[in-house]
């Protein structure tokens, strides 16, 4: 039983540093949507000719690197829902090591 | 004499109030010379991609933007120095007329 005991012991303590480490990584896949968007707004913005470089910007063009940047941020919200699977599967596995917990 | 002072005085106005449009006009090419110069900057420091639409920026499209902008900046230097050219030349009538001016 003892055995048992230490087991669940570090299971616990293994799920609950996966999570945390799953919690970092939420928060960067996030970050970097958000960044996405803040680029995303930036160029739908622009009318006419970029004021940086001054050149013209065809509404092509702009959808084109629109589309593109539509694409990475797809990913990104792919990315943040899987990782939101993980957290559920985690802490199921979490849940059932907690209710183990007691009766060894 | 009364019609030589008459003619004087108002000659002193003309010249002065065209001195002040000149120095106006002054100020507008300085501005508009300072605007170009801001933008020249700006041009000069983009490297590799434009930070706002994000375009790659090749080297000999952005030495063509620099060279219409330098040019630009040209014109305003010859533009002040036409009227510098001016405002020398109405001091002298200036001038002028005011030696008369205690003589009538
Ligand atoms: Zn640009």
């Amino acid at each position: 039983i003892n055995e048992m005991i230490k087991n669940n012991q570090l299971k616990i303590e293994e799920l609950t540093e996966e999570k945390q480490k799953l919690n970092e990584q939420k928060g960067k896949v996030k970050n970097q949507g958000d960044e996405l968007k803040k680029r995303i707004k930036k160029i739908e913005e622009l009318k006419g000719a970029c004021p940086t470089c001054e050149r013209p910007l065809e509404e092509h063009t702009k959808e084109e690197i629109l589309k593109d940047l539509n694409e990475e941020i797809e990913q990104k919200r792919a990315e943040y829902k899987q990782l939101i699977e993980k957290e559920k599967e985690l802490d199921k596995q979490l849940k059932l090591e907690k209710q183990i917990q007691p009766l060894l």
